[in-house]
């Protein structure tokens, strides 16, 4: 029989990955209402953003991911952000979720992401749009 | 006994990555 994954809870994570992308976590929105990080929908983001008095939501698709130079857990993921389509790089661990429009978690390694977090994730991709947040009134 | 703990309630907006971009002009 295969061997169950030891679970998350009390295990430490690694520095950089938020202790509220572990299954489970709690959420909540903009309206109050509370969320588990796993039942999350884009719909949720989109209607917390226009609640919320000076964050928009934005749409940033992938456009390159390669391993990081200086170290094999990271990748950077390159991103065109908004409708001006600024490039913006981000280097962050391999098993960093990133909430894809209407597809859900998507992590660069899925596998280690449900392995760590035990987050339902798909393969992050060079196409998908990414939401990401910016400043209303950002001039 | 135990007593119950409060369980963390995370912000929405801590979930998604801020990119803010340049702006050019």
């Amino acid at each position: 029989a295969p061997s169950a994954p030891p679970p998350p809870s009390g295990a430490a994570l690694p520095p950089s990955l938020p202790p509220y992308f572990v299954k489970g976590s709690i959420i909540q929105l903009a309206n109050g209402e509370l969320k588990r990080v796993e039942d999350l929908k884009t719909e949720d983001f989109i209607q917390s953003a226009e609640i919320s008095s000076d964050l928009k939501i934005d749409s940033s698709t992938v456009e390159r991911i390669e391993g990081s130079r200086t170290s094999p857990d990271f990748a950077v993921v390159q991103f065109s952000v908004g409708e001006h389509r600024s490039q913006v790089s981000v280097e962050v661990l391999v098993e960093y979720p990133f909430f894809v429009f209407g597809q859900g978690w998507s992590s660069c390694c899925p596998d280690r992401t449900t392995q760590l977090l035990e987050l339902p994730c798909t393969k992050l991709s060079v196409g998908d749009v990414c939401i990401s947040l910016t400043l209303k009134n950002l001039k | 006994n135990v007593e119950p703990r409060s369980v963390p309630v995370f912000p929405w907006h801590s979930l998604v990555p801020f990119l803010a971009p340049t702006q050019s002009d």
